[in-house]
């Protein structure tokens, strides 16, 4: 089953 | 002190609609560029980024930048009250805990103000950055809200697949599985009822319907969305504000392990 990923992993904290 | 003057009240109404199920709080930030909103939804999955323009705004005066926390729910409770034909203002002074929302009928007989608690939010800005993607699809966002609704009746996820054909919604469940093609169309009527295909190269990302279908309670706000698709990416869904900004979401895809 495919893993939902979070958006952290592609933007960072400004 | 701030105080923002929107004629077309309605459109305030619409942003919440189109941001409450997805973020429960989230902090409104105000400057000299405009009212703007970041916030992620309670697992970091989804990301949803409003700026309303302050050229936008009949009148705008933003004194110095101000952050100010609201519950969305309780913000919709009151904008509710407010009349589709009404002007909304929204004031604050500095270093107060609370926001009026001013509504005036269209013929200025009828005058409320709301005034709402604000509360303290931590949330960090998430810097996004700029893409090139490999396909943007243009589409009317009745169309796309109706694919979202239609697929999760029948899965949880929803490969989006651009090619030289068309874009492609494919999903699968215990049921069976459903797959709509949309190919580019130009020769229309009108232009929102185009759909248009910009590809670099073909892409293909899985996302959770579920987000998706929380992203179309903007529909009401644009006559198009524009999906844009990179692998490793979020795609971004784009609803624009006529004259005013743009509402944005970022929806990380879902990967084999």
């Amino acid at each position: 089953k495919p893993k939902q990923q979070v958006i952290s992993r592609f933007f960072a904290p400004k | 002190m701030l105080e923002l003057r929107l004629v077309q009240g309605s459109l305030l109404k619409k942003v919440l609609d189109a941001m409450r199920e997805l973020v429960n709080d989230a902090n409104f930030d105000c400057s000299a560029t405009g009212f703007s909103l970041q916030a992620m939804d309670s697992s970091h999955v989804a990301l949803v980024a409003l700026l309303l323009r302050s050229e936008g705004f009949e009148h705008y005066r933003c004194d110095r930048n101000l952050s100010m926390g609201m519950n969305l729910n309780n913000m919709s409770k009151m904008l509710r009250c407010a009349g589709n034909d009404d002007i909304i203002t929204i004031k604050a002074d500095d270093g107060t805990d609370s926001v009026t929302f001013m509504f005036e009928s269209p013929n200025q007989d009828k005058i409320a103000d709301f005034e709402m608690k604000l509360m303290d939010i931590d949330s960090e800005h998430l810097g996004i950055p700029d893409a090139e993607y490999q396909a943007i699809v243009r589409m009317p966002s009745s169309e796309f809200a109706r694919i979202c609704k239609d697929l999760s009746s029948i899965g949880d996820t929803v490969v989006i697949s651009v090619t030289k054909e068309g874009v492609k919604f494919s999903t699968a469940g215990d049921i069976g599985t459903a797959n709509i093609v949309c190919r580019q169309n130009k020769t229309v009527d009108k232009p929102e009822e185009a759909t248009i295909i910009e590809m670099q190269e073909p892409v293909s990302l899985t996302f959770a319907l579920r987000y998706l279908n929380s992203f179309t309670k903007a529909t009401p706000l644009s006559d198009t969305v524009t999906i844009s698709l990179s692998s490793e990416l979020p795609v971004v869904v784009e609803y624009k504000i006529a004259e005013m900004g743009y509402i944005r979401y970022y929806l990380a895809p879902k990967i084999e392990e």
